[in-house]
């Protein structure tokens, strides 16, 4: 998405999301598609599988999408640009669920200034990540579940999810290969946008010790001066990480310990995957770049977010909750060619 | 107790700050991996003595049983992409009610999931999506997953039997019945249809089962010399 050369895009400081996408498709449409093609100077960072995508009517989305995920406890409005609205019985609140990447320092490690991104030090080059851009692949509804599908073309894939009976919801993804072919490592995040004004405020629970109060560049102790304003912010999230104001708290529940922060006002941010091309000489002594199977590492999970009233006290229920997500139930399988159900 | 043990001492290893944080190098956090996962994997006896215990007077006596964990990470378990039938041993290890979905990879067709009480309850089945672009993804032959919620007791096992229902559903009364012309004895068809594909066993049942117009069945080969 850096140099697609279409006016629509040429503004830089706007996210290209799934209708900037409809967009392109239209204008390729309205063109002699085999012309268009043969024009690649015109795409230059689009691949062919890309130009194929583009042209494929089949996934044209259709500019009025509107849809709604829902059961007892909550509607989640989904539109051409993924999730916009988590709508409850008292309250509204405003939520997008979007992937960054960030890319990683290289340097030559004789300073701090000139360090890399490594397995120890998360050292973004940029004060901004990377926003991905998402395509819609799906809406599933039945009666167990209702889900919300989408996959950027930098290998993420996103299933946004509402179980009947449950009153949170979910987010699972599947996220790698890390793609590094032009030689720059990358750290993909999710970040949960939302309306709350937490005024720099989050909370993570320190090590599964007690949930601790966070301030964006503040320490309790002492005056701070951030020489890195982004990884000078991330906390260690075991399970749990929230922001909240006067009627809403927003909580992610993550299945393993991740790294996370509330880096703009309203935001919940957490790091998913690491690819790093450098060792940042720190003792490990190779980069953070594992090759399983030959291309890089795959990860799959889930996030369960909660959105509750603070006035509520609905704590124990929280922390059940994130307790039952930590000690998951433990599922066997048998086989049972030889036991029919009236035996069984 | 000596298989606990071997977890208990996979569980010390992982308490190393490189463990903890994963900035150990690549092939030492291969080796955390193998240790921990035989760990698991040993320690599961400890489970499977204790349901076959309890199983022991019951048709699901071990010999016919085995209780095979399956983690579900990526959507992959032997047991349930093979077999028509199975059943679900689930354990909750936390003091409190819990309703927890659960996924199980699945080929396409149509299941039934019963509850321990032998009533049917709800599920569903989902596809699993394509993999991003061509990248290489999990070996596995399941396609779906079924889903369903099981609620589930402080500390309890409960056991669900799933069982897949067919295994062709796209065919009507007429194809059969067209059949039935080339062939002239609906019987043998019927008893084909039996064996093979559905449990149905009378016309009405068909009707019931098949009401909508769908794609015909296969016809099977015939001389082709013969003008039908």
């Amino acid at each position: 998405n850096k140099d697609i050369n279409i006016d629509i895009l040429k503004d830089r400081t706007d996210n290209i999301y799934v209708g900037d996408l409809e967009k392109i498709m239209k204008e390729v449409r309205t063109e002699n598609r085999r012309e268009r093609k043969a024009e690649k100077i015109s795409y230059p960072s689009l691949n062919e599988e890309e130009m194929r995508m583009l042209a494929d009517e089949s996934m044209v989305v259709e500019r009025s999408y509107e849809d709604y995920l829902e059961n007892e406890y909550m509607k989640i409005r989904v539109d051409n640009t993924g999730v916009t609205h988590m709508i409850l019985p008292d309250r509204t609140t405003n939520l997008k669920v979007q992937m960054y990447y960030w890319t990683g320092c290289y340097g030559n490690n004789t300073d701090t200034t000139f360090r890399s991104s490594g397995a120890y030090i998360f050292r973004p080059q940029t004060t901004q990540p990377y926003p991905m851009t998402y395509r819609i692949t799906g809406t599933i509804k039945g009666p167990v579940l209702q889900e919300f599908r989408a996959e950027a073309k930098e290998n993420a894939a996103s299933v946004l999810r509402v179980y009947n009976g449950l009153n949170y919801f979910v987010h699972d993804f599947v996220v790698g290969p890390i793609p590094v072919e032009d030689k720059v490592g990358k750290e993909y995040v999710v970040r949960y946008e939302t309306n709350v004004v937490n005024n720099g405020e989050f909370y993570t629970d320190s090590n599964g010790r007690q949930m601790l109060k966070r301030k964006l560049n503040e320490r309790p102790q002492w005056n701070l001066t951030l020489e890195e304003p982004v990884a000078g912010n991330y906390y260690p999230v075991t399970n749990k990480i929230s922001i909240e104001d006067n009627n809403t708290r927003i909580s992610i529940l993550t299945d393993r310990s991740e790294g996370g922060t509330s880096l703009e006002e309203g935001d919940l941010e957490l790091m998913l995957h690491r690819r790093l091309l450098h060792d940042d000489a720190f003792g490990v002594g190779e980069a953070l770049n594992e090759t399983a199977g030959g291309v890089g590492l795959v990860m799959r999970g889930t996030h369960k977010l909660l959105n509750l009233d603070p006035r509520n006290q609905q704590e124990v229920e929280e922390k059940k909750l994130l307790l039952q997500t930590h000690l998951k139930p433990i599922v066997f399988v048998s086989d049972a060619e030889n036991v029919d159900y009236e035996t069984w | 107790r000596f298989v606990l043990n071997e977890l208990k001492s996979a569980m010390g290893v992982m308490q190393h700050h490189d463990a903890i944080t994963g900035t150990e190098k690549e092939h030492v956090a291969h080796d955390y991996e193998r240790l921990l996962d035989a760990a698991i994997e040993d320690s599961l006896i400890i489970a499977r003595q204790a349901f076959n215990k309890i199983a022991q007077n019951s048709p699901l006596k071990p010999a016919l049983f085995s209780y095979d964990r399956c983690r579900f990470n990526e959507s992959s378990c032997p047991t349930s992409e093979a077999s028509e039938k199975f059943v679900l041993t689930i354990y909750n290890p936390v003091g409190w009610n819990v309703m927890e979905p659960i996924h199980v990879p699945v080929l396409e067709g149509q299941y039934e999931v019963y509850a321990p009480n032998g009533d049917k309850i709800t599920s569903q089945l989902i596809d699993i999506p394509a993999p991003v672009r061509n990248i290489p993804t999990r070996k596995s032959n399941a396609t779906h997953e079924l889903v369903f919620i099981a609620k589930l007791h402080p500390l309890g096992v409960k056991q669900f039997y799933v069982k897949k229902i067919t295994k062709i559903t796209k065919i009507t009364k007429r194809d059969v019945m067209k059949t039935n012309d080339y062939y002239g004895n609906i019987n043998d068809y019927w008893k084909n249809l039996h064996d093979n594909f559905v449990e149905i066993h009378n016309l009405d049942d068909f009707d019931k089962t098949f009401k909508s117009e769908q794609i015909p069945l296969p016809i099977p080969k015939t001389d082709s010399k013969v003008d039908m």
